[in-house]
């Protein structure tokens, strides 16, 4: 599963694999 | 940096930390990862933090959650403090896991920090916390956590440690 994450709305995507 | 760390010992160490049908608290969420995470192993997670940082908290938890979950994560408001009895008062809540990552660092609310999961840990309840360990002021957190509560190192690597604390 890849878990997609903002940091701050809109910007500084991380991706994890779960 | 320790939320991924967590996310990756609760997902390699189920054994260990089962949170399957379990009730979990994760305290100072940010963006969520480790409540997504914790929910996608089969948690249900009340994810808090403060109410600033709420709206881009619940667009990750829901756009990673939805469909994916038996139960869906709450998000919640909660600010660190000696006082939460009257705003959260023991009776009405019981966790097995309170979750932290990444919550100890250069910042004035150690001591509420440590009183709050001090409230929300009851005989049966873990506290795992996870965090980079380094500067005195992190070092002397860890020694008030491990006076606080029955402590044992979950996980250690360099500086990222997880630990895990039960009530005395």
């Amino acid at each position: 599963t890849l878990i997609w994450i903002y940091h701050y709305a809109g910007q500084d995507i991380v991706i994890y694999e779960s | 940096p320790a939320a991924l760390a967590l996310c990756s010992f609760l997902e390699n160490h189920r054994e260990k930390v089962n949170l399957q049908g379990k009730k979990v608290l994760e305290l100072g969420a940010g963006t969520g990862l480790v409540t997504i995470v914790a929910s996608l192993l089969g948690a249900s997670v009340t994810a808090t933090d403060l109410p600033e940082v709420l709206s881009n908290l619940r667009a990750n938890v829901m756009r990673n959650t939805r469909g994916r979950c038996r139960q869906m994560p709450q998000v919640a408001a909660l600010s660190w403090s000696y006082n939460l009895e009257s705003t959260h008062p023991s009776s009405a809540h019981q966790y097995d896991y309170v979750l932290a990552a990444d919550v100890v660092y250069h910042h004035d609310f150690l001591d509420e920090l440590l009183a709050t999961m001090k409230h929300f840990c009851k005989p049966g309840t873990a506290v795992i916390w996870a965090n980079k360990v380094r500067l005195e002021s992190d070092l002397t957190f860890t020694e008030n956590f491990k006076k606080a509560f029955h402590t044992s190192l979950l996980y250690e690597d360099e500086d990222m440690k997880i630990f895990q604390g039960t009530c005395r």
